[in-house]
């Protein structure tokens, strides 16, 4: 995108104009843009590169380091609203740990949408990973719990619990994940050891509602983008790393298997500007 | 909200005479905060405030006793005339079966918009038949089918095939053997820039001539609404649109992108998962939902 050229006010106009129709909101984009006012005057490259840094220190300020091994069996749930991609990004995590030699096993703690628990047995399969399950309409913690005893039987290395999509806005809905991370922690000490929030990039301001909500259900810990190998930025998540401080690590590429990449905060701020 | 803003920011202004061009631009910043913070995509905020500030910029407002009303019903009548008049929801064609394409991104809600629709048409003694065109998406059929038999409704699907224009071909024919009131074709989600996925639904489209093709849109999609929308306009030909998960907290700005790059009538929006949560879009009450 080609900024109109001018003097700086207008490019740093367009520039704002540029993070808002990333999706970084309005609020982010005029602090971002403030905070590289202090460089003095900069031309047009120097706004550029000024504006790309300020947002790879917001997301680089996010704590933490999710995603390493530190229990046994380590286990990871993974949570987000309807239709963002936890299935799908649960199955490429899995992918990776059973191609790093470890013993996974799948709980299929989305005993509500019609055949939920279906599509992550052709998943478990497809990757090798083994399954815990229950009937439809069972109880989601109660396959949590099961699933972490089988896994502590099995000799386990990883677990990954999904769950079904919810609105944060359904308080009962959100009461259940605290209560499958209570179940958990009662089998496994710490578990989970990682709460992923999956976000889809497509979506605008609602995902600080989102981060906000989950957080307060079930300490999130990390964030996986997905769906950004759209025409969507997914900008929010700098408002996101700016507010709550969540760490993003990985981001989702696709449909298939391989089509999940660590996170990587200068491409991403690239990305945006673009 | 953004009604009393409006109001305060004119109203603090009335011992100070007519009202100047100058408090127009601050009503109009109060009007463009509150739009991108309902996600509505800027380059559409845009238009919309220009729109405004021409209609607000006339003597009405300039020289009324209550400048701050004045220009809030300016705000909210020239949404409703971006939104569209009133409901307007799927008609059905003289000739059955209607025919209609569902398509969309990923994840957007189109496998349960399909069943709500199934539902909804059953409820008014339409008979329908839900044909299962997404081949790719593991256990896709199964839901489908999960969700056909809770309506229930019939369902066509080929487990084995990959041909997906074929399998709605057989499915449509089945339709019209047994004169059905209504087809209903679920579809994979896809990017509107994955070529080869445009290319697959444009050809369904042309083999099989709905009466309706519908993009079924997240309700809580950012500023991306607008290449999505207008891509699937250009591309593959919109005639209404499904806004989805509109029963959270998101103010659905979507709704004023879509409608503004494709001039789209928004038909229905999903508000729950359970197969009865489809109303009917009604305009006005999403302009409110947005202006907050
Ligand atoms: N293009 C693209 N599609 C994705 C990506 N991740 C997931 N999907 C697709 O998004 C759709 C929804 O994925 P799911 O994994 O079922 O999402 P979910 O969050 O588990 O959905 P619910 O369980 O219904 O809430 C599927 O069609 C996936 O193939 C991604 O990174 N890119
Ligand atoms: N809360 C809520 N959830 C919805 C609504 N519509 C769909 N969903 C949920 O959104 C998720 C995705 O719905 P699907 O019907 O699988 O979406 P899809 O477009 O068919 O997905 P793909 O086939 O992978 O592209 C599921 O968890 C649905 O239950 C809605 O109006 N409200
Ligand atoms: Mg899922
Ligand atoms: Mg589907």
């Amino acid at each position: 995108k080609i900024l109109r050229t001018g003097d700086d006010s207008q490019i740093l106009e367009d520039i704002e104009e540029l993070l808002i129709g990333a999706d970084v909101g309005v609020e982010t984009a005029q602090e971002i843009v403030k905070a590289i006012e202090k460089h003095g005057k900069l031309d047009e490259a120097g706004i550029r590169q000024a504006i790309e840094d300020e947002v790879v220190s917001i997301l680089e300020s996010t704590q933490g380091e999710p995603l390493s091994l530190r229990a046994k069996p380590h286990v990871i749930m993974v949570v987000g609203v309807n239709g963002t991609g936890k299935t799908t990004t649960i199955a490429k995590l899995a992918n990776n740990f059973v191609s790093q030699g470890y013993e996974v096993l799948l709980g299929a703690c989305d005993t509500f949408r019609a055949a939920a628990i279906d599509q992550l047995e052709i998943w478990a399969k497809r990757v090798g990973a083994d399954m815990v399950r229950h009937k439809p309409g069972a109880d989601a913690a109660s396959v949590a719990y099961d699933a972490l005893s089988a896994a502590v039987a099995r000799d386990i290395d990883v677990v990954i619990l999904d769950t079904a999509g919810r609105l944060q806005t359904k308080k009962n809905l959100m009461e259940e994940l605290a209560k499958i991370t209570r179940v958990s922690s009662k089998v496994v000490e710490g578990a989970p050891h990682d709460v992923l929030l999956v976000l889809d990039a497509t979506t605008g301001q609602n995902a600080l509602s989102q981060a906000r909500a989950f957080s307060e259900a079930c300490r999130v810990n990390g964030i996986v983008v997905a769906k950004l190998d759209g025409t969507a930025k997914g900008g929010i998540v700098v408002a996101i790393a700016r507010r709550f401080k969540i760490p993003i690590v990985y981001i989702g590429t696709g449909e298939a298997l391989e089509d999940l990449a660590p996170f990587d905060a200068r491409v991403f701020a690239q990305g945006l500007l673009r | 909200e953004l009604t009393h803003k409006l109001e305060g920011v004119l109203k603090r202004l009335r011992g100070q005479g007519k009202i100047s061009e100058q408090n127009i631009a601050d009503a109009l910043k109060e009007v463009r905060l509150a739009l991108l913070e309902a996600d509505v995509n800027y380059k559409v905020v845009k238009q919309f405030t220009e729109a405004v500030k021409t209609k607000a910029l006339g003597r009405e407002v300039l020289t009324s006793i209550t400048p701050g009303q004045q220009f809030v019903k300016i705000v909210f009548d020239e949404l409703r005339n971006l939104m569209g008049e009133g409901a307007s929801e799927i008609s059905f064609a003289s000739v059955p079966p209607t025919v209609i394409l569902l398509a969309g991104l990923q994840g957007s809600g189109k496998t349960t918009v399909a069943a709500k629709l199934a539902r909804r048409f059953k409820q008014k003694g339409k008979k329908g038949i839900l044909i299962a065109g997404d081949v790719y998406r593991p256990a896709a059929i199964e839901q489908l089918k999960t969700l056909a038999k809770a309506v229930p409704v019939e369902i066509y699907y080929e487990k084995e095939n990959r041909g997906v224009v074929e399998i709605v071909e057989r499915g449509l024919e089945i339709a019209r053997k047994r004169v059905l009131d209504c087809a209903i074709i679920d579809t994979a989600g896809r990017l509107h820039i994955d070529d080869s996925m445009m290319d697959e639904i444009r050809e369904i489209k042309q083999r099989v001539n709905p009466n309706e093709t519908i993009l079924v849109a997240d309700g809580m999609t950012g500023q991306d609404a607008v290449s999505v929308a207008s891509k699937f306009s250009d591309s593959l030909g919109i005639d209404g649109v499904i806004l989805t998960k509109m029963d959270g907290d998101e103010r659905g700005g979507a709704a004023l992108s879509i409608k503004a790059v494709s001039g789209a009538p928004i038909r229905y929006i999903g508000v729950g998962e359970k197969l009865d949560a489809l109303e009917v879009f009604h305009p006005d009450r999403m302009a409110s939902r947005i202006l907050g």
